[in-house]
């Protein structure tokens, strides 16, 4: 270990190699959870069906190239500072025969320490019946002052066939980073006669997710004169 | 910039590849499959201290002059990095969501004196 706070790597020359290479590993731990804000290494992941992350990358990519091709991209200013791509798979919660709740939540460290860029609802509509049907999309966040939740917004969307839909959530998506808890519901309300709006499984390749894009806060810069 | 090899004492990058494997993080983190974590090592004498190219402002450079002249201020330079360039990481974070992230300047790709 460095003596008196000097740098971390300074002490390591001086050790048996046997011992150098362990102290190597134990910095380099500690320098990736560092930067990641991470306080330890996140217990054993529960990966998403593969079906359902290769859909997902797919619609990611082709979501990024007519970004891209559209003259509004919006073109991300070169600040430097370290940018964040998270894609979120859903939750299944509570549901009745029309209507059901998606959870989805994210990390304390990334919604803790950076601001949303962009947030992107997909949903996949498996509609039964052609025409047009009303259904209703609310998203709710737990309220800070007991167990309910709010509505923080509600869209009404025509389904005309079956595929995919994407919402932008960025604003719903930004006011909740400064939450406690970064986490929120999405509530699906369709026709009596659709039945559930979800696949079956969550290892379909059709199940909802959410895409955002985060930059890490500007550090607070005290100006002195 | 020098990589470290053989006896070499002077300032150069000591090339060092932590297998995520080895440490067991490759459950949690998805690509890459390793981090390269080098870093500078090695003696800075006098005579190198801002030697042109290296890792000097004109500030650095006129101090260094300033201290090869007077050698009762001689003191060493330091083995710095002088290149570094971002990790990038996809990795499943606490809720199992996939996350991408570029750590900048985590990865040095050069060495030398200040």
């Amino acid at each position: 270990a460095a003596k008196g706070g000097g740098c971390p790597a300074c002490g390591v020359a001086s050790l048996a190699p046997g011992a150098q290479r362990d102290a190597l590993l134990a910095l380099a731990k500690q320098s990736i959870l560092a930067k990641l804000r991470l306080p330890a290494r996140p217990s054993a992941p529960r990966p998403p069906a593969r079906g359902a992350l290769l859909t997902a990358l797919r619609r990611m990519r082709a979501q990024r190239s007519d970004a891209a091709a559209s003259p509004g991209m919006m073109l991300r200013d070169g600040t430097g500072l370290q940018e964040y791509e998270i894609l979120s798979f859903a939750e299944a919660g509570s549901s009745t025969p029309h209507s059901v709740r998606l959870h989805f939540r994210f990390s304390q460290e990334v919604a803790g320490s950076t601001e949303i860029l962009q947030a992107t609802l997909y949903l996949f509509w498996a509609a039964p019946s052609p025409g047009a049907q009303p259904v209703t999309v609310r998203l709710l966040q737990p309220d800070p002052e007991g167990p309910n939740m709010t509505v923080a917004s509600e869209i009404r969307l025509e389904v005309q066939r079956s595929g995919w839909t994407t919402l932008d959530i960025g604003a719903a998506v930004r006011s909740l980073f400064g939450q406690d808890i970064p986490r929120f519901t999405v509530e699906l309300e369709v026709p009596e006669d659709w039945g559930s709006p979800l696949p079956s499984e969550r290892s379909d390749s059709h199940w909802p997710f959410v895409v955002a894009q985060a930059r890490a806060r500007t550090p607070h810069r005290v100006h002195r004169r | 910039g020098v990589d470290c090899g053989g006896d070499s004492r002077m300032c150069c990058r000591q090339e060092f590849f932590v297998d995520f494997k080895e440490i067991g993080w490759e459950d949690w983190i998805i690509q890459p499959e390793g981090y390269h974590m080098n870093y500078c090592a090695g003696l800075c004498p006098l005579h190198m201290a801002g030697a042109p190219g290296l890792a000097a402002s004109f500030h650095t450079a006129v101090l260094n002059r300033i201290k090869a002249a007077s050698a009762a201020a001689a003191v060493d330079s330091c083995c710095v990095p002088t290149q570094r360039r971002p990790l990038s990481l996809l990795y499943y974070d606490r809720d199992s969501n996939i996350v991408k992230t570029d750590i900048p300047d985590m990865i040095v790709d050069a060495c030398g004196c200040t």
